[in-house]
């Protein structure tokens, strides 16, 4: 890795960043979590936390533009480059400029705007280029196959941690999880067996947690491997053998089910009140139990899946929408079957049926790939 | 006469592979125009300097895979330089 010649760097580690305008290539809120998502890369692993505001001055300014856009630096129409930014200091300095004669995709079929942006504000945090070709920063645009394996390199890791340290041991932001993972075994499911199912998976602060019977694997986007854990070492109260699990990103909470009782937890900590009965959030009574859920961070909607249908939750109502349930085929084409795990992770939605799992884009409405369901375990 | 197609290529290369050093490799703008058949100079170091950086066999020549590479989308930040 390098940094910029003199090594400029932020001298505080809350940073404001705005949108300053948006591309027509995809809807506002793909811009928004595009670039909240290549910002939470770099949170993940240092100490600099951002927020975003919508008027008057910010650390980083994005902004989509053509040609000659006032910085001596004009873009040079489609193809070539991609974007550019500026080190950490004031006025354009720390800004992140994006091309906007490319043509900018939530996916990989033409450039993909969470990769170049978190490229670039890698460079508006201080990273220079990496001559490293596994890494984020280095220079060529590298189409990921798979955007689901996204990870930093070890090289953007150590970059970016030469400039402001390693992210705070304190659990209030981070899930406090035990240091040591548990042994792989008998009793313990192996994460590369290609029957392998789960009961229940859930986001939780920008990682992945897939749970299986008292064990759950864990998931970061800055390490290939994941850690593997017991449920019980994390959550004390929580039951093993879970049925669903979900993370309301706004609230920070993941919710987690189990027969006709559902938690609250934020990091470790089981909300009081809880458990609840499923029933309080407005299931009929024939509903004994939920197979899958997933939180619709843009609508601020939940889905639960029981068998072949599902229900819509209003979660800044707090209750469940009229006109469900609905068969999940409905609203979900090509994915027919029951669905046991489900999540949400760049703008795609994986639903899990045993041992395989289903990548369904919600705006083309359809079923993008078909993925065996440890796909995500580095096997 | 007809343009010579491969004398029109091999233009368009060295103006990509010139424009590329000067933006990325801060090759000064006031260099002579690239001398193909040199095997030293300003030019054929920063060649070297990109093929390094970039992963690509350090030969101070623009072979296709150096001209591939100079070709494929990137960051407008430079590589090296202030």
């Amino acid at each position: 890795f390098t940094t910029f010649p003199g090594m400029p760097k932020w001298r505080k580690t809350h940073l404001t960043y705005r949108i300053m305008n948006y591309t027509p290539d995809l809807p506002r809120d793909a811009v928004d979590s595009a670039i909240e998502k290549a910002l939470n890369v770099w949170k993940e692993v240092t100490p600099l936390t951002f927020s975003r505001t919508d008027e008057g001055e910010a650390d980083i300014k994005i902004s989509f533009a053509v040609r000659d856009h006032g910085d001596f630096n004009p873009f040079d129409g489609p193809g070539n480059v991609l974007g550019h930014a500026y080190p950490p200091g004031p006025g354009i300095y720390g800004d992140a400029h994006f091309d906007d004669d490319e043509q900018w995709t939530r996916d990989t079929s033409g450039t993909n705007l969470f990769l170049v942006a978190a490229h670039e504000l890698g460079h508006s945090l201080g990273l220079f280029h990496s001559a490293d070709p596994s890494a984020l920063m280095y220079p060529v645009y590298n189409v990921l196959a798979d955007l689901a394996r996204f990870h930093l390199s070890q090289d953007d890791v150590n970059g970016i941690q030469s400039l402001y340290g390693r992210p705070p041991s304190d659990s209030s932001n981070d899930p406090v999880v035990p240091t040591e993972s548990v042994p792989p075994g008998p009793g313990t499911p192996a994460a590369c067996d290609p029957t392998l199912s789960f009961d229940a998976i859930s986001t939780l602060r920008g990682e992945i947690l897939f749970f299986k019977d008292r064990h759950f694997w864990r998931k970061s986007l800055r390490t290939l491997e994941p850690g593997f854990y017991l449920i019980s070492s994390f959550w004390p109260s929580l039951p093993s053998g879970l049925d669903a699990a979900y993370e309301e990103t706004s609230k920070d909470i993941v919710f987690i089910f189990k027969g006709n009782q559902f938690w609250a937890m934020k990091g470790t900590e089981v909300q009081a009140g809880y458990p609840k009965g499923i029933h309080t959030l407005g299931f009929p009574p024939t509903v004994r139990k939920i197979d899958a859920a997933v939180f619709d961070k843009e609508k601020k909607k939940t889905y639960f899946f029981v068998e072949d249908k599902y229900w819509r939750f209003d979660e800044k109502r707090q209750s469940m929408e009229p006109g469900f349930p609905k068969q999940i085929a409905e609203d979900f084409p090509g994915v027919d079957s029951k669905v046991n795990a489900a999540f949400e992770a760049f703008g795609f939605y994986y639903f899990f049926n045993g041992s395989s799992q289903l990548e369904f884009d919600p705006n083309a409405k359809k079923v993008t790939h078909v993925l065996k369901s440890n796909s995500w375990l580095n096997c | 006469y007809p343009v010579d197609r491969a004398a029109g290529d091999e233009n368009n290369s060295m103006e990509l592979i010139q424009q590329y050093l000067e933006n990325y490799y801060n090759l000064g703008k006031d260099v002579k125009p690239f001398v193909r058949r040199r095997d030293s100079g300003p030019v054929v170091e920063k060649i070297r300097e990109m093929q390094k950086f970039l992963g690509l066999e350090v030969t101070g020549k623009v072979d296709s895979d150096t001209l591939e590479m100079m070709r494929r989308p990137r960051c407008g930040v430079p590589d090296v330089g202030d």
